[in-house]
């Protein structure tokens, strides 16, 4: 299954993560 | 190397014809690949159609949606107590599930369904102190910002809004979700990619409905818009859930009016989000607010993975919308071939705010987990009956101002649960 995240932001916001990338639930992703 | 460079004399050699002539054909075949294949029904709107590689279309004949739902009945069955813990370990020997962090002894757990939808031990999973947090246990398949209308770092093949959805989109006085028409425009070309450049248009996955279309238009499911439900029980919400219709599916709170508002406006405040006047005019007429930008990221799930999934920031979620779709795998191996996967899928668009302006998650459901479950909506049913009086594209609709008055939806902070994936 998969969940896709689509979602407005300001424009200095970044992720923190990288295409491939294991996670879990609470880890960071992403901020500004 | 220099003196190689500079010395070494240049010789011009005719180049056979035919060697050119090819050079030219796979030009040409490149170009070709390169561009979308289109393929237009009777009034001339694209149809998203199943492409890719043979493996694909097989799987497209197959019987996905009751393979499923066969599949969720297997792993309903109730195991017996003694084979519990020997089983259960086996499977997470397979999948690769970490036992010691799961809430329950095994010897608990009915069957295999009931263990594949397993509750976590409390504080396995810490929650970072960041404005957005992963939703799920899982693999960062892709991630990247949408920009008039191109996914930065990724090319890739577009999906058209009219096709898909079957709506006139274009003659369109007012759309009424996300912006006006005038940004429709611009929106039909908000795309993201998922994989390796392919594309989707951002209202092809999440749905655009035209509040004006006339409901035999046969080209959408009409919708209608439904007052807040007052603080009733939940049977009346049930009663008033119709194909097709918008209706109010979250459970109202409990507790006086002033109560509730109370409690809204802190949670509210703690959000970040102003009250529902400002939201309602932030939804229907929003586009990206200067200094903003539209971003996106799909997380997959293994089969062995904690399959709830957690709400990865404090938002309002206002509405729901529910595809009826197929079930192909959503594993990362179809996600590579299966060029149109998210918008072919079984698949819940959850839309609303957070304090930057528009929030959607879509849970998306595949072959082995056909059943998507949100804790706050008790109506949702996903994979059940058959898809053929769904036509793609078209969606059930419902919405959760009953939840909080003041905030116009329901309210989740971060990493707190929302739903799940279930088997079949």
């Amino acid at each position: 299954s998969t969940v896709v995240l689509v979602f407005e932001a300001p424009t200095d916001f970044q992720f923190t993560v990288r295409d491939g990338q294991k996670i879990k639930v609470g880890e960071p992703l992403g901020d500004v | 190397l220099v003196n190689a460079w500079s010395q070494t004399p240049t010789k011009w050699y005719p180049l056979p014809i035919a060697v050119g002539a090819l050079l030219l054909v796979v030009i040409q075949y490149r170009k070709r690949v390169g561009q979308k294949e289109v393929y237009v029904d009777e009034d001339g709107h694209e149809v998203v159609k199943l492409k890719g590689p043979w493996a694909v279309h097989v799987m497209g004949a197959l019987p996905l949606r009751n393979l499923s739902r066969v599949w969720g009945y297997m792993n309903s069955l109730e195991l017996p107590v003694w084979f519990r813990p020997t089983g259960l370990k086996v499977y997470a020997w397979i999948f690769g599930c970490n036992i010691d962090e799961v809430e329950k002894d095994l010897k608990e757990y009915k069957s295999l369904g009931d263990f594949f939808y397993r509750k976590l031990k409390d504080g396995s999973r810490p929650v970072a102190d960041v404005i957005l947090v992963s939703p799920a246990d899982g693999r960062v398949l892709h991630f990247g910002t949408i920009k008039g209308g191109r996914v930065e770092q990724i090319k890739g093949s577009t999906y058209s809004l009219d096709a898909l959805l079957g709506i006139e989109t274009r003659q369109s006085s007012r759309t009424e979700v996300f912006f006006e028409s005038g940004d429709m425009a611009e929106a039909d070309h908000k795309h993201f990619a998922d994989i390796n450049g392919i594309e989707y248009s951002l209202h092809e996955l999440l749905g655009t409905q035209v509040h004006n279309t006339p409901a035999n238009s046969g080209t959408s499911t009409p919708v209608v818009e439904s007052a807040p439900a007052p603080l009733t029980g939940a049977s009346e919400l049930a009663g008033a859930v119709k194909h097709g219709e918008r209706t109010d599916a979250s459970v109202p709170q409990e507790g006086s009016a002033s109560e509730v508002v109370a409690h809204d406006a802190s949670v509210a405040t703690q959000m970040g989000i102003r009250p529902t006047l400002e939201r309602r005019r932030s939804l229907s007429t929003a586009s990206v607010k200067p200094g903003n930008a539209l971003y996106f990221c799909v997380i997959y799930l293994a089969p062995g993975d904690y399959h709830r999934f957690h709400s990865p920031t404090a938002w309002v979620v206002e509405k729901r919308r529910h595809f009826v779709g197929d079930l192909f795998s959503v594993s990362p191996w179809m996600a590579k071939r299966l060029e149109n996967l998210f918008v072919l899928n079984e698949r819940v668009a959850l839309l609303g705010r957070w304090k930057y302006g528009f929030f959607g998650m879509v849970p998306v459901g595949a072959t082995n987990v056909g059943s998507i479950k949100i804790n706050f909506d008790k109506d949702l049913r996903t994979n059940v009956g058959s898809r053929r009086g769904h036509p793609l594209g078209t969606y059930t609709e419902a919405v959760y101002s009953a939840a909080s008055p003041i905030l116009d939806g329901q309210p989740l902070l971060k990493a707190q649960e929302m739903g799940g994936f279930c088997l079949g």
